[in-house]
């Protein structure tokens, strides 16, 4: 999955 | 979520809340770097700016608030409150070094071109050198004290531990965010040097001496 849509980490 | 991310997290805040107390407590900031705690301070206002557009979880929402505030308060501290105490003359460490750098590879490695995208992956970057003024620092005087040298393993473990959780996500979900997974090893390497100096030495109740 390409990261960039949501950051969910902190 | 999983253990790994959530013990980083809970390290994490523990090591903002070691810092706090002390400073609080002793009401010093000798041995504390400002120029790091500016640095984190960009760091959470760049990486959590996205806190009022999107939201992620109730725990997200808390921990973005939390660091931000945190931080900003360390700075007060430091700055305002105790600035009689700080020790500006051991903490010398030019910060442009780090924030440029940090800046143009935001404009090589970023997942969109967009202003959040840009500014998340600035935060990525820089939070993986914003420790420098702080190690610099502990070099310069040549030693910390024992919780200052506690805060530096808490904060370091959360990395560590973030390392853990995205090895996980990776087999476990095929989640893999290599701006972050790049940036995080390189920050975890950095505390390489002070993790040994911890455990032979703060863990054996002896005094954190960097050998000048």
């Amino acid at each position: 999955d390409v990261e960039g849509e949501t950051h969910d980490e902190l | 979520m999983n253990l790994f991310r959530l013990m980083g997290d809970v390290s994490h805040v523990l090591a903002v809340f070691i810092l706090l107390a002390k400073i609080w407590r002793t009401r010093s900031a000798a041995g504390i770097s400002g120029r790091s705690q500016i640095l984190f301070t960009i760091v959470y206002l760049a990486r959590y700016m996205d806190l009022f557009f999107s939201f992620i979880s109730l725990y997200n929402t808390v921990m973005k608030l939390l660091f931000i505030s945190a931080s900003c308060a360390t700075v007060y501290l430091i700055y305002f409150k105790f600035r009689a105490t700080y020790d500006g003359n051991h903490d010398t460490f030019r910060i442009e070094f780090v924030l440029v750098p940090s800046l143009l590879l935001a404009f090589i490695f970023h997942y969109s071109m967009s202003f959040f995208e840009l500014a998340w992956s600035f935060s990525i970057f820089l939070e993986a050198v914003a420790i420098l003024p702080q190690l610099f620092m502990v070099t310069k005087t040549g030693e910390a004290e024992n919780i200052t040298s506690h805060y530096l393993f808490a904060l370091g473990s959360y990395r560590a531990l973030y390392i853990l959780n995205w090895i996980y996500r990776y087999y476990t979900e095929g989640h893999f965010d290599p701006i972050a997974v790049c940036a995080g090893i390189v920050q975890t390497i950095l505390y390489c040097d002070f993790f040994y100096l911890y455990v032979t030495k703060v863990l054996q109740g002896r005094k954190l001496q960097v050998l000048p």
